[in-house]
């Protein structure tokens, strides 16, 4: 067997059938028990347990596809590939990639020549989603070409050695050992079994505090004959949660919720502000009786409340940028739906397309940021889905529109150096789900889980062949390829080669804002 | 104007293609520009030579076939056979590392 080297940090996982990537020839219900079947094979012979949720951000998300999908590693239809795993890790860490175009067998057959087995792909790659590497053993589940699967499937040795190694053994739970003991030849002092008080420390997990006589022959005892006695424990059964509000308290439990102060619902709170529907101060309907004249009134914002003002702009706000003809603060893709920023607005395009009425402030839909806001240098969604937008050198993080507590941190905060101005921009690279930040002529690898850049960084932009430096974002669409834009043109990125699929940029207005070409500014593009 | 290659070294060819792509795709061979190869000449010819022959030879051992460094029959329906879409051996899980230089 092989370890790869990354492994969970704990042992009870959770797994689900993508909700969005479902097999398409398979029923729903007999799928999740093929796969529940799967991880019994590994939950059978290691510590790891496997719940199933109802929800995508599972350790383990199960998903079914065909072609490119959304990774470096697309299908290539009936045969041959057949799935692929990620090893442990967060965003994608973990998950299970089935090739839609296969035909999958929900009962193990291993004379059938056409289909495959589900059963037998799923319990090889969750090995992967556990942190095993392919294993040259012949017959070892691990093996990386299909041999099928019988019904009464155990862990071959070769396997079992491999996720004990990194897990460690199933625990055998004998059946009356814990809690039960065999009374003491010398039973305690009555003192400490009379004692009512609660200054005794006791140990929190007392289940796993063992008796010394236990590997003495007779032992363990029927419960049924022998009474319980706890010489250590005078009050057993102990029920911690009786004892929340006594001075002595548990070390892990604490008296805070006990203590806060009583809000005074008397005077009404000068800092609220209503979390939705989203309406900032500034808006014409919003309740703010003797409100002083505002100094921004000739605020270019003004267009988007036009019923509501008198003094309306005739023309285009100045800053306000020409769809079909403007370079690009920042590109991502954020919950399959292509996000594009220039100077405070953005625009968003979705499964139809660009959406009418864009651009708009990228203020109204993230209402956490400055208000003084003039542009954002990039942002990305990051594999736990939150927002990231950095602003020169500060991070602002969202949870959808919602602005997590903490933020904005500095750039330094990331492990980055504290000379650094802004960052160009940032993405997670679809090679390798790791997240790339750029600046200037340089870029650093970030550690989503440890959230600092990584050693030996940063690195030289020359690594990216073709891109040049002073980029001005980049990002991962949904072909599964990189593209890296600068100025009003953009490149294709290969990741396997790491260079440019072509060395001359194509305009972006065409391609990302389905512009005619008529419409386009006709400016040398970047070679 | 260049004379056709004849069939069987067509063949050949084709077959030494696929096989380097496939060793490539999981992991036996470091990825490359494909034309880099048509440049080689003398020892570097020679050696990326070599360097094909030991990935055929690695793949042969992890597949359980007799290690000939030959793309026989064996081996040709061992990479016929329906598998796992992960290398079986990572050469540095990342291109940008792929590319980095020994200090």
């Amino acid at each position: 067997f092989a370890v790869q080297g990354q492994k969970w940090k704990h042992t009870n996982l959770t797994w689900s059938l993508s909700s969005l990537r479902r097999p398409s020839t398979l029923d729903p219900h007999h799928t999740r028990a093929v796969l529940a079947r799967a991880l019994d094979v590994w939950e059978q012979a290691s510590r790891l347990t496997f719940t199933e949720v109802n929800s995508d951000e599972a350790d383990i998300v199960v998903s079914f596809a065909k072609r490119y999908h959304d990774d470096s590693y697309p299908f290539d239809g009936r045969g041959s590939i057949l799935a692929h795993a990620f090893f442990p890790g967060s965003g994608r860490g973990g998950d299970a990639h089935f090739d839609d175009d296969e035909l999958w067998l929900l009962q193990p057959n291993n004379d059938d020549e056409e289909g495959t087995s589900l059963l037998a792909v799923a319990a090889h790659e969750f090995g992967h989603s556990l942190g095993l590497s392919h294993s040259s053993v012949k017959g070892a589940l691990m093996y990386p070409w299909y041999q099928g699967i019988q019904s009464n499937f155990v862990l071959p040795e070769d396997d079992r050695n491999g996720i004990q190694q990194m897990y460690g053994p199933k625990e055998r739970r004998i059946w009356g050992k814990i809690p039960y003991y065999r009374p003491v030849e010398t039973p305690a002092p009555t003192t400490t079994t009379t004692t009512t008080t609660t200054t005794t420390k006791r140990p929190y997990h007392h289940h796993t505090h063992r008796h010394p006589q236990r590997h003495q022959p007779g032992y363990p005892y029927r419960p049924s004959k022998y009474p319980t006695y706890y010489p250590e424990r005078p009050n057993y059964p102990y029920y911690p949660e009786r004892r929340h509000n006594t001075t002595e308290e548990h070390p892990r439990r604490t008296t805070h919720h006990y203590s806060r102060p009583t809000p005074d619902t008397t005077t009404p709170s000068t800092t609220y502000r209503p979390r939705y529907p989203q309406v900032r101060p500034e808006h014409p309907g919003y309740p703010r009786p003797n409100t002083p004249p505002d100094p921004r009134k000739d605020h270019p914002k003004k267009p988007y409340y036009p019923e509501k003002t008198t003094s309306r702009p005739s023309t285009t706000p100045s800053d306000k940028p020409d769809t079909c003809d403007t370079t690009y603060d920042a590109v991502a893709l954020i919950r399959g739906e292509l996000f594009i920023f220039k100077n405070r607005y953005h625009w968003r395009m979705g499964a139809h397309g660009r959406y009418s009425g864009y651009p708009i402030e990228i203020s109204r839909m993230w209402s956490g940021l400055p208000r003084n806001l003039t542009h954002v240098d990039a942002v990305y969604e990051r594999p736990d889905r939150k927002i990231a937008i950095f602003i020169g050198k500060e991070l602002y993080l969202f949870d959808t529109q919602y602005l997590v507590r903490g933020y904005p941190k500095p750039l330094v905060d990331l492990g980055l150096p504290e000379s650094l101005d802004r960052l160009d921009a940032a993405m997670v690279w679809g090679y390798n789900g790791k997240t790339y930040f750029y600046s200037g002529n340089m870029y650093w690898k970030f550690d989503e889980e440890e959230g600092h850049v990584e050693l030996d960084y940063p690195r030289d932009m020359a690594m990216w062949k073709g891109v040049g430096y002073n980029i001005d974002s980049v990002f991962q669409w949904k072909d599964g390829k990189t593209y890296f834009f600068k100025g009003k043109g953009y490149w294709k990125f290969n990741d396997l080669q790491m260079q440019v699929e072509h060395e001359r940029q194509l305009l972006s207005a065409p391609k990302w804002m389905g512009c005619p070409a008529e419409r386009i500014g006709h400016r040398e593009p970047y070679r | 104007a260049q004379r056709p290659l004849p069939r069987r070294a067509r063949d050949t060819l084709q077959d030494t293609q696929a096989t380097r792509s496939y060793l490539q795709q999981f992991g036996y061979l470091r990825r490359g520009q494909p034309e880099v190869a048509n440049l080689l000449h003398g020892d570097a010819a020679a050696t990326h030579e070599d360097d094909f022959r030991i990935a055929v030879k690695t793949l042969q051992e992890f597949g359980g076939l007799p290690v000939t460094g030959e793309i026989d029959e064996a081996t040709r329906e061992l990479m016929k056979k329906r598998r796992c879409g992960r290398p079986d051996r990572d050469n540095g899980d990342e291109g940008e590392d792929r590319r980095r230089r020994k200090r």
